[in-house]
């Protein structure tokens, strides 16, 4: 398993690395599962904000009006009205921070909007120049504020119990308590934690948590803790509050045990392997062991609903040019699907129970974005869709080699806009540089 | 984008404030629909 460790935090500008680099951040609208998804799609260049004026001699706060230049994710690069086309005094902001306001805050307030000294020269007539200037053109909602807040409260609350995966032991569950939640994120610390640092994050919509008594509903194996001393104020989280998967039909033709496909390596997300359904458990979910690499008591079997975006039929790389895992100490190379299956005397899942739908992600290769570690999962890094297969995305850590690379579903809640981490008050591990690698 | 969002676009008369005084301009603002 290979793991980075924290970088140590100096301050990163995701403006700056923008700008000098001409970079395209992932827009908000590609993140389902983030706060103003849905209402972004309004917010473009040319959209007018008040803002406040850093230009200025005066001693108290003062504002001025300023159009979106370029976005990339929650952030934007703004321009004081009356710079025209002069770039030089063109400044990053995170939209969502209190600082920005629809155009009309500032009467409502009882606050002035006074131009930058750099510009104030520039017209005898500001009331004009406004006048001229807004009339048709676009702001944000007069209730924006109340659109961040809103969108930024979160379900699970600290001492919620659920189970997770047990990161030790992937083939079976445990309980843990949410201890802290951000942005949607859950610290989770295992039930029998002394201390409390054997904890996982994971994001409140990972395929990775569910309610308490799913493990036994499925079939699941399930580490049962031992806790003598009872905590005040634990409640088991309403199973209203998890992801649902879809309802499958397991009557008919159906995954079976020994049946062969292709998977993401639970443990080395860089890679699509040959592996094998073990067993098969109720509504959906199988076990699934990654061929030549499986411990011999099935301890390192991992969990994946038939409707996973992270298993795909016999071929699935080959017809896409993504290079596939063989298992481990097979010498036959290249290896070749149908003398895999002949040669194990196994055969291959049927490509009809796979998931083949595609949504319209929106994303595009190149573009930025801040992405969890799932190796680390409790690092969001800075990083780079560098290829696209259907809806499946591969992220670049920048600053890392591309052997860090994970292979990550469009619609992962582990995916976010540039400026999430600041909205949130996560914190965002800046691109490595070649010394703190070493 | 508003339409196919549940949302849309309406004009608004937008008051703005100067140190000179107040004035309204019309504007285009995005609303969630009634």
């Amino acid at each position: 398993v290979k793991s980075k460790s924290v970088v140590p935090v100096e301050e990163f500008d995701w403006g700056r690395y923008i700008c000098s680099n001409n970079l395209v951040g992932a827009p908000v609208t590609c993140f389902k599962h983030v706060p103003l998804c849905t209402f972004w799609s309004d917010v473009t260049e040319g959209v007018r904000v008040e803002v406040l004026n850093s230009d200025t001699n005066l001693s108290t706060k003062v504002y001025w009006i300023a159009g979106i230049v370029k976005l990339a994710g929650f952030k934007a690069l703004l321009r004081y009205e009356g710079f025209d086309n002069d770039s030089s005094h063109d400044f990053w902001c995170n939209l969502c921070v209190p600082e920005i306001h629809p155009v009309g805050w500032c009467a409502s307030n009882g606050k002035p909007l006074v131009p930058p000294k750099s510009i104030q020269h520039k017209c005898s007539n500001w009331k004009a120049f406004l006048v001229k200037r807004l009339t048709g053109a676009k702001t944000l909602p007069s209730d924006f504020s109340v659109k961040v807040h809103e969108s930024t409260q979160y379900p699970f609350k600290k001492l919620m119990r659920v189970e997770v995966v047990d990161k030790t032991h992937l083939c079976r569950t445990r309980v843990a308590l949410v201890e802290q939640v951000i942005g949607g994120r859950l610290r989770l610390v295992y039930e029998e934690s002394q201390d409390g640092t054997d904890d996982f994050w994971c994001h409140m919509y990972s395929p990775l948590i569910h309610s308490i008594g799913w493990s036994r509903s499925i079939g699941h194996r399930f580490k049962r803790s031992d806790v003598s001393k009872k905590i005040e104020g634990l409640t088991d989280a309403p199973s209203q509050l998890f992801l649902k998967v879809k309802d499958v039909d397991q009557s008919g033709d159906w995954f079976k045990d020994n049946m062969k496909l292709e998977a993401i390596d639970p443990l080395n997300l860089s890679a699509i392997c040959v592996a094998t359904v073990r067993k098969v458990l109720a509504d959906g979910y199988l076990m699934i062991g990654i061929d030549g690499s499986e411990a011999a008591d099935g301890s390192d079997w991992f969990c994946y609903h038939s409707t996973s975006p992270s298993i795909f039929p016999a071929g699935f790389c080959e017809i896409n040019s993504i290079e596939l895992t063989p298992p481990r100490g097979y010498s036959k190379l290249p290896f070749k699907w149908f003398d895999y299956l002949r040669e194990t005397g196994s055969r291959a899942a049927p490509v009809k129970l796979f998931n083949k739908d595609v949504p319209n992600h929106g994303f595009r290769e190149g573009m930025k974005l801040e992405a969890v570690d799932l190796m680390e999962p409790r690092l969001v890094c800075v990083a780079t869709i560098t290829r696209i297969v259907h809806r499946l995305l591969r992220i670049h850590f920048d600053g890392w080699e591309d052997e860090y690379d994970q292979w990550v579903d469009c619609e992962s809640p582990d995916l976010y806009p540039v400026g999430w981490c600041q909205l949130t008050g996560y914190q965002l591990q800046p691109p490595a540089a070649q010394a703190t690698r070493e | 984008a508003a339409e196919s969002t549940g949302r849309k676009w309406e004009q608004k008369q937008v008051q703005i404030k100067t140190l000179e005084g107040e004035f309204s301009v019309t504007m285009w603002a995005s609303d969630d629909k009634k």
